[in-house]
């Protein structure tokens, strides 16, 4: 299954 | 009166819809690249493509949202995502601030290939946003509540978010009710505009099948995020 974009911007740190 | 923890969390709220603006070379590009159809919907897809990123920054700064189930928050932004989308651009377009080259970007959302059946309403929900002249407080707590909101498909503790959204609403009742005296109904009106928003979201389904027929792309973001194939 695709890797999920929102997941990653979701776990990515926050303000990045 | 607000409390001394309603502040915090409102000033939280603000600081982070302040900061989490689409990049000015994004809003700049709407003046440059040449007027065709094709053109602006590419530049809109784009738009729309920074907005949900800037999206995504804003509700990760909401106090609680990161502590929702993993799940819960991914059903949350994708169930909101059109509905927060409509109301940050209704804001932008409403603001007429010079940067935001608002003139330029309705240009192009006019001549973009989108069905005129979704343009009336779209514009209607803009003019309607518009005629409020909501403070920047009302229109970062206003989205909040809106990605916020419980009974978004696939959202499994809807309880864990109700106790997210309460003090929200409950900040935004206080707010309009110390700014705007002299109108006991603007809260109400408020509330008023999440259900348009709900209406829009409708619309917004049938759009992107109208310009899926046309053989318009999304963008991957775009793709799940809207839940297009």
């Amino acid at each position: 299954e695709e890797p999920s974009l929102l997941k990653k911007l979701l776990l990515a740190p926050a303000n990045s | 009166a607000i409390t001394k923890d309603q502040q915090v969390l409102m000033k939280v709220i603000v600081e982070a819809y302040n900061r989490h603006q689409i990049p000015q070379d994004m809003a700049k590009k709407l003046l440059q690249e040449q007027y065709s159809a094709e053109e602006n919907f590419l530049l809109l897809t784009e738009m729309a493509t920074s907005q949900v990123q800037v999206l995504v920054e804003f509700t990760k700064n909401i106090p609680g949202f990161l502590s929702l189930d993993h799940e819960d928050q991914i059903a949350l932004l994708k169930g909101s995502a059109v509905e927060a989308m409509f109301l940050r651009s209704a804001q932008v377009l409403s603001s007429k601030k010079p940067n935001c080259h608002t003139d330029a970007l309705e240009e192009r959302i006019r001549k973009s290939g989108m069905s005129e059946e979704f343009m009336t309403p779209m514009f209607n929900f803009y003019k309607s946003i518009g005629k409020l002249h909501m403070m920047q407080e009302e229109q970062a707590l206003l989205t909040a509540i809106t990605i916020l909101t419980p009974d978004r498909p696939y959202v499994k503790d809807q309880q864990a978010v109700e106790r997210l959204q309460e003090p929200m609403l409950d900040v935004l009742r206080k707010l309009c009710a110390l700014q705007h005296p002299q109108e006991p109904q603007y809260f109400a009106h408020l509330l008023g505009r999440l259900t348009e928003l709900r209406t829009l979201n409708h619309y917004h389904a049938e759009m992107l099948t109208s310009w899926r027929v046309n053989d318009h792309k999304f963008t991957p973001l775009l793709c799940e995020i809207w839940d297009v194939q």
